[in-house]
C-alpha cells in the first residue's frame, strides 16, 4: 500500500532532544513547516502522552506557512542508563475544500490520505 | 515494519 509521503517540513526531522537537568520542565520546540499551495490539517501523537505537555497539539497550516509546536517534558528522575523509547508522530491530512469540522475529518479520513512522521526522544544532560 | 509503538493523542495541559 503506497503510503503518500509526508508533506510538511519538519525541523528537526527525526529527534526531539531534551537537554536535562530534569527537574523542572524542559521544552523541545518542533518546526513544521508547510510548502505545498494547499492547506494541511495535523495533529501530534505520542507514545508517552502523560509525560509531555504539546502546544499546540493539533491545527491547520495555511500554504507557505509554518508553526512553532512546544514540546514540554514534565519533570523526572532521568536515569542515564536509561536510553528514552519515547516516539513523536506528527500525522497530517490535506484540508478538505469545504470547511468540515475538525473532528470530522479525522473521524472520516481515509488510512490513504494519512501521512505521518515519527520522531524519537533523546534526552542529554548538560555536559559537566 | 510494523512498529509496536503505541501513539495516543497528545495534550497541550499537563
Amino acid at each position: 500500500m503506497s503510503k503518500l509521503d509526508q508533506v510538511l517540513i519538519l525541523d528537526p526531522p527525526c529527534d526531539l532532544r531534551f537537554k536535562g537537568p530534569f527537574t523542572d520542565v524542559v521544552t523541545a520546540n518542533l518546526k513544521l513547516k508547510n510548502p505545498s499551495d494547499r492547506r494541511v490539517c495535523f495533529k501530534v501523537k505520542t507514545t508517552a502522552p502523560r509525560r509531555y505537555c504539546v502546544r499546540p497539539n493539533s491545527g491547520v497550516i495555511d500554504p507557505g506557512a509554518a508553526v512553532n509546536i512546544s514540546v514540554m517534558l514534565q519533570p523526572f528522575d532521568y536515569d542515564p542508563n536509561e536510553k528514552s523509547k519515547h516516539k513523536f508522530m506528527v500525522q497530517t491530512i490535506f484540508a478538505p475544500s469545504n470547511n468540515s469540522d475538525n473532528d470530522s475529518l479525522w473521524k472520516d479520513a481515509k488510512p490513504d490520505d494519512l501521512m505521518d512522521s515519527k520522531l524519537r526522544c533523546v534526552f542529554e544532560m548538560p555536559s559537566e | 515494519a510494523l512498529s509496536e509503538d503505541e501513539f495516543h493523542d497528545a495534550v497541550s495541559e499537563s
